[in-house]
């Protein structure tokens, strides 16, 4: 076993958000197209990484979700 | 590193010395400013090869712990933090959960870690020297010399290959996705894999694609779900392929269902 290298194991954070107007929260649910979370602006997801010490290399999204690949 | 952000619920997985639990404040910060509150979080993590090199908050899984707790509103109640242990001291399974109520999916999730990656199947993903590509373009190479595109054959994939070494991927499918890293040094090689899925899938031929890309030495699997039907077949998945199990651990998360961590090892070991 090596000293000291890159750390593969990762860790892992899943959150889950509800709207505070109770439709909101259905169409969440149902994933009717609704953006919420999709909304988040470029600038705000980068100061999120910013604070995990991570920047976004590649990405892709579909109708469902937004997909980020990200350095580290 | 991967990030996936769904209309109500962000998924981020980080390797190395990131400080993951960082992005909790600013996450419920910015949601907040859409209009939407934080009803539930799960945080997972397997052992770390060198513990010693983890920045605050992730020196220890009590701190860990501390730092979610005193980061979540007081609404999310049914909290659980436990370390699933298995025959090894170097294989442990981290779990935090939280949530405003109980309300289960029907979504299962499988979270695979491998170490000591077969040496032919880690070389792939090593870049040659000065190879005047992008990482997307060497990404691309690495996907398909490696076989991984065939593990979800029907998923949008967007590759990366880091320089000199490592790669990472993420899949798209419909409202699924996957995603996998690598890390293939010698001495700390590792890769992990996971992906979602629902009752009737074909989960054994997942587990079979992704244990014949890496041919690790160790392997764990670690599946959430409201229920106890998926875990059953990961050993009659991967003991077929050489891979034995050792060890198998079961736990309730009201937040979350039931979490059972298995881990296999080849039968040389």
């Amino acid at each position: 076993m090596a000293v000291s290298g890159f750390e593969g194991f990762e860790k892992r954070l899943e959150l889950h958000f509800f709207g505070d107007d109770p439709t909101v929260m259905d169409q969440l649910d149902g994933h009717k197209g609704l953006l919420g979370l999709r909304l988040l602006d470029f600038d705000s997801l980068q100061q999120v990484l910013h604070a995990v010490q991570c920047t976004v290399v590649s990405a892709v999204g579909n109708h469902y979700f937004d997909s980020y690949v990200l350095s580290e | 590193s991967s990030l996936f952000v769904y209309p109500g619920k962000i998924i981020i997985k980080t390797c190395g010395t990131t400080q993951l639990l960082k992005s909790v404040r600013p996450l419920i910060h910015h949601a907040r400013h859409l209009g939407l509150s934080l009803s539930s979080v799960r945080y997972t993590r397997g052992n770390f090869i060198f513990p010693e090199s983890q920045p605050f908050p992730h020196t220890s899984f009590k701190e860990e712990v501390v730092y979610l707790e005193d980061s979540l509103p007081k609404g999310l109640r049914f909290r659980k933090a436990s370390v699933m242990p298995s025959k090894t001291l170097t294989h442990s399974w981290h779990v935090f959960t939280a949530s405003t109520d109980i309300d289960l999916g029907d979504v299962f999730t499988i979270e695979i870690c491998m170490t000591e990656l077969d040496k032919a199947s880690a070389g792939k993903f090593f870049r040659r020297p000065a190879d005047g590509k992008s990482g997307d373009s060497a990404g691309k190479d690495m996907t398909e010399a490696t076989g991984i595109g065939s593990i979800s054959p029907s998923a949008l994939i967007c590759d990366f290959a880091f320089d000199p070494c490592g790669y990472s991927m993420n899949g798209i499918d419909g409202d699924r996705y996957s995603t996998i890293h690598v890390t293939p040094e010698d001495g700390y090689s590792y890769a992990s894999f996971e992906t979602v899925g629902s009752r009737g899938d074909d989960v054994a031929r997942v587990l079979k694609k992704v244990a014949q890309v890496f041919r690790p030495a160790t392997m764990s699997v670690s599946t959430t779900s409201a229920g106890r039907e998926v875990w059953g077949r990961v050993a009659s998945a991967l003991e077929p392929l050489g891979l034995k199990r050792r060890s198998c651990a079961v736990d309730e998360f009201p937040a979350a269902g039931t979490v059972v961590y298995q881990t296999f090892s080849n039968r040389r070991k």
